[in-house]
């Protein structure tokens, strides 16, 4: 919360858009601030009123360097946008700086999200200290249809102006805690010799020999993905990282995404009653790929570029100690690590057996 | 004469830092002295204050990233109190 608490005294609050960016069409900014009104009004007993001339509450313009408020900005980049708190005048007015490019998409800065934000100050919230939350102070990009509002977020301003007057009360994602020790994984692959770990729309990134582990969203990397990948694995030879997701998947080649657009998994010749993959892995000396759905597993052949005959069959018969419902695996050395919730099942394929149970985060040296 | 290499990044980083902590954490810098010792104190402290709250390595020295945290895009959220 901001200092002092600031808050308004009414729940039904008006705004105006007293200018337009020429970087977008108008249409689009008015839909992309209605969204970012809607993300607060949807967890709030908030409204808010969209008036064309005279005061508003919350005025929202365009302005460029010295815009006479004693806060100036600075040209592209660096400063994208500042609120006022809630309060007569000025106060509750939100500028952007025209200096950036805005976009309803993921080039330049996207305007829904950094209107979003924006109007967090605006209502009375302060920096949040979570780097998932929409409050926390550096900017990064998700994809506005998929964007739900994280609980950080949810509970300030509910602090501020309590419950949503809708029946059901709405809820937030949260950032994952690295030391967790509830911790479960979408899924895991390498990467040059590094490791990924994806949950949700964040990754963690690890190298083996470095005590250091990095949490990232997704969209920082590779704006194009979607969050919660299901599965990934890497086939080194190829230099290639394969991602599922339900029936699609997608292909980075070094560290770039290779197309925009996603495949199909029956492509790979998955018969259509398979609507997602549970996990994968990449076995480096047969160059066979293995892929888990519900209790069974399919095999392909990454050379001949087909599915082996004589699958599906069951993961029990092969990777004994092994249930079903993995979430996720990949092969390090001699060893397959297969995660099933909060455990990680070590499995030596050459006596065909789990060798050791470990937690799930335990390659994050907790 | 010919500048040792640097010293203008030195300089960048100095004002980037100064500005950041001015912006966000209140650093009140006299502009005639700002380079004197008696100011190092508060832009330490403030550094570590903006150290710990973006979860890095709290040393109270611009070290890489903490410059790298200050050049990321952010907003501004100036505080109406001083306009009233």
């Amino acid at each position: 919360l901001l200092d002092g608490n600031p808050k308004w005294e009414r729940k039904d609050l008006t705004y105006r858009i007293v200018n337009y960016t020429p970087d977008m069409n108008p249409a689009d900014v008015d839909k992309a601030i209605q969204k970012a009104f809607k993300v607060w009004s949807d967890v709030s007993p908030l409204t808010f009123k969209r008036i064309y001339d005279g005061n508003a509450d919350i005025m929202m313009s365009f302005e460029t360097g010295d815009h006479r408020d004693n806060s100036p900005f600075d040209g592209p980049d660096g400063f994208l946008a500042h609120a006022f708190q809630p309060g007569n005048g000025i106060g509750g007015d939100v500028h952007f700086d025209e200096a950036e490019y805005w976009t309803r998409g993921s080039n330049g800065y996207n305007l829904f999200l950094v209107a979003a934000h924006e109007l967090g100050h605006a209502l009375g919230l302060s920096h949040s200290t979570d780097p998932g939350a929409l409050m926390y102070p550096t900017y990064s990009y998700t994809e506005p249809n998929e964007f739900r509002l994280p609980q950080d977020d949810i509970n300030g301003i509910q602090t501020v102006y309590g419950h949503s007057d809708n029946p059901v009360q709405p809820t937030g994602p949260t950032t994952p805690v690295t030391c967790d020790p509830k911790l479960t994984f979408d899924a895991v692959a390498t990467m040059r010799g590094e490791l990924l770990f994806f949950k949700g729309r964040y990754f963690w990134r690890k190298h083996p020999q470095m005590t250091e582990v990095e949490l990232n969203f997704i969209s920082l990397f590779w704006p194009n993905l979607p969050s919660g990948i299901q599965a990934a694995y890497e086939n080194v030879e190829r230099d290639q990282v394969f991602l599922f997701k339900e029936n699609k998947y997608w292909v980075l080649s070094g560290y770039d995404l290779v197309y925009n657009h996603p495949k199909s998994i029956y492509d790979l010749g998955f018969p259509k009653n398979v609507k997602r993959i549970n996990a994968a892995f990449n076995d480096e000396n047969s160059g066979k790929t293995y892929f888990f759905v519900g209790g069974k597993y399919w095999r392909y052949d990454e050379k001949r570029q087909a599915m082996d005959q004589g699958y599906p069959k069951n993961i029990m018969n092969e990777f004994r100690g092994i249930s079903k419902n993995i979430d996720a695996a990949f092969q390090n050395g001699r060893y397959i690590y297969f995660f099933i919730g909060t455990r990680q099942f070590q499995f030596d394929p050459n006596v065909k057996r789990v060798v050791r149970v470990m937690k799930s985060n335990s390659w994050f040296n907790c | 004469l010919p500048v040792a290499p640097g010293t203008e990044d030195e300089d960048k980083n100095i004002q980037l830092v100064e500005n950041y902590l001015q912006h966000f954490y209140k650093l009140e810098t006299d502009k005639q002295s700002r380079f004197k010792s008696k100011n190092i104190e508060p832009l330490t402290e403030k550094l570590k204050e903006m150290q710990a709250f973006f979860g890095l390595k709290v040393t109270g020295k611009p070290d890489v990233d903490t410059l790298e945290v200050m050049k990321k895009p952010r907003c501004g959220v100036p505080d109406i109190g001083q306009y009233v």
